[in-house]
């Protein structure tokens, strides 16, 4: 049907078995996608007599790459009524203020360093440490005792009537 | 510490399309102009000096160019730029008697008939730098895979041609050929078609 013909190329030569076809965005009037025929009229065919179909090519035009599947999240994403892109922001906006707090609290301690005093707590601190003394079989002092492992001392109970 | 660079000459574009003059048919003078196209340099000059080693441009399943380096390996070219057997070539048939031929395994009576190949008039073909589309290298089409792409080599059936990229459509140019005059149609035009997708083929079948 040459009313569903949308491009014609003006009569080139033949002989070069070639043409150069750029995909425009107005072929696919408004739609993602498009199944298009292409054939290659001779000049010996009248338009009249020409059908497009018999030594025709089906192709497919296309706005561009197209990705099919959905992952999980952006499935929960929609489950919780979240269509567009504010969960975006909302997930930037916690670590930006977060950021921003460590950023400022910087700088307030940094600008109050000679006005504060924190000694007691220092002194506090330090008294609370303890020695760290290690293991026992690390210690030098104790390092030569022979420590033997434990075996059953030896049982003389006697049976009794019953038993036997 | 790094290695000073140093910039090799670029060849600019103003002298990629310079146009160059040839004389074709022994006598005619012609002046060809360069074009380029999806990248892809057509009517170049040819060299002063021809490389057995120049690239030459092939085409992907969607018609989109690829520039082949051939290279010699082991004695043997690799990636050498395509021949076309006798697809491109007219044939004709000569006859030859006993008295022209004077074979000793031939009856007097004889006619011995053989087939002459005449290469094509290259003059225009031998400035196109893409690979050409013969009928080796038809792509199956239909569900079965088992009608010929004719004429097209490419692009391939249902493949998938973007907006805003050029794609080469290859065709055999001796398709078009009249078997009563055995003369190839001189002009071609390219149609584009929309198509009414059934149901079932836009993915919405029947469960």
């Amino acid at each position: 049907d040459m009313r569903a013909t949308f491009f014609s190329s003006e009569w080139i030569r033949n002989v070069d078995g070639l043409y150069p076809l750029e995909i425009y965005e107005e072929w696919l009037n408004g739609k993602y996608e498009r199944k298009v025929v292409l054939s290659v009229q001779p000049s010996t065919i009248p338009d009249d007599e020409f059908n497009h179909l018999e030594h025709g090519l089906l192709i497919n035009i296309a706005l561009g790459s197209r990705v099919f599947k959905k992952t999980k999240e952006q499935l929960a994403l929609e489950d919780a009524g979240i269509m567009d892109d504010t969960w975006y922001y909302v997930a930037l906006s916690i670590p930006t203020a977060v950021l921003i707090a460590c950023v400022g609290m910087y700088f307030f301690l940094y600008l109050n360093r000679h006005n504060r005093d924190i000694s007691d707590v220092r002194r506090f601190a330090l008294s609370k440490r303890r020695r760290v003394i290690g293991k026992f079989k690390d210690m030098k002092k104790y390092k030569n005792i022979n420590n033997r492992r434990y075996d059953e001392l030896p049982s003389y109970n006697k049976k009794n009537s019953k038993q036997s | 510490i790094r290695n000073v660079i140093e910039p090799k000459p670029k060849t600019t574009s103003s002298e990629e399309i310079r146009p160059w003059m040839r004389t074709i048919y022994s006598t005619v003078k012609e002046v060809v102009t360069p074009t380029v196209i999806a990248g892809v340099t057509f009517s170049r000059k040819p060299l002063a000096t021809p490389d057995p080693l120049e690239p030459w441009v092939s085409l992907n399943k969607e018609g989109l160019p690829k520039t082949i380096k051939p290279k010699i390996k082991n004695g043997r070219t690799e990636n050498a730029s395509p021949t076309y057997s006798t697809y491109f070539k007219t044939v004709s048939t000569k006859t030859f008697d006993y008295e022209e031929l004077q074979a000793h395994n031939m009856d007097p009576n004889d006619v011995y008939e053989e087939e002459v190949f005449e290469d094509e008039d290259k003059t225009y073909v031998s400035l196109n730098p893409i690979i050409r589309c013969t009928p080796d290298r038809y792509l199956n089409k239909g569900l079965a895979k088992n009608v010929p792409s004719e004429p097209f080599c490419t692009p391939r059936e249902n493949s998938e041609l973007k907006v805003g990229k050029t794609y080469f459509v290859t065709w055999y140019t001796n398709f078009f050929r009249s078997e009563l005059t055995d003369e190839t149609a001189e002009k071609v035009r390219i149609h584009l078609s929309y198509v009414r997708e059934k149901s079932h083929e836009k993915g919405f079948g029947k469960r």
